[in-house]
């Protein structure tokens, strides 16, 4: 996945099984936020895999005053590219098992 | 001091703790 200076990691181990996953937000890299990042460590929450939408997300922690509006593009794109390579890694899981 | 928990209006809940080390050390 591209550097967005902003990190996703899982909060928990993936059983490929579960829907809701839990995720860790922190930024790396506060040079490439397009806003000054007062930085408040990292953001653990739990993402609905099948139902939700990573943007939605990236709305949430501005509404929740983490990010500013002008950053959403950046944090939606970095919790995108975790879920996608979660998803992606459970599909190759499955097939493997077939 | 930040909240180290947050509840957004929608529900979810973000809670906030220190950023863990580059764990790529101690593999």
């Amino acid at each position: 996945a591209e550097d967005t200076g902003v990190r996703v990691e899982l909060a928990e181990e993936d059983d490929g099984k579960k829907s809701s996953i839990a995720l860790k937000l922190w930024v790396e890299d506060p040079k490439k936020l397009k806003t000054k990042y007062k930085d408040n460590g990292a953001i653990e929450f739990t993402f609905d895999l099948e139902n939700e939408v990573p943007e939605d997300v990236a709305q949430e922690m501005i509404e929740s005053g983490f990010f500013h509006e002008s950053d959403i593009k950046i944090v939606g794109k970095s919790i995108k590219d975790r879920v996608a390579l979660i998803k992606w890694k459970r599909e190759r899981t499955v097939l493997l098992q077939v | 001091g930040s909240a180290a928990q947050v509840v957004h209006s929608a529900g979810r809940r973000f809670i906030v703790s220190p950023v863990p080390e580059a764990r790529l050390k101690d593999q």
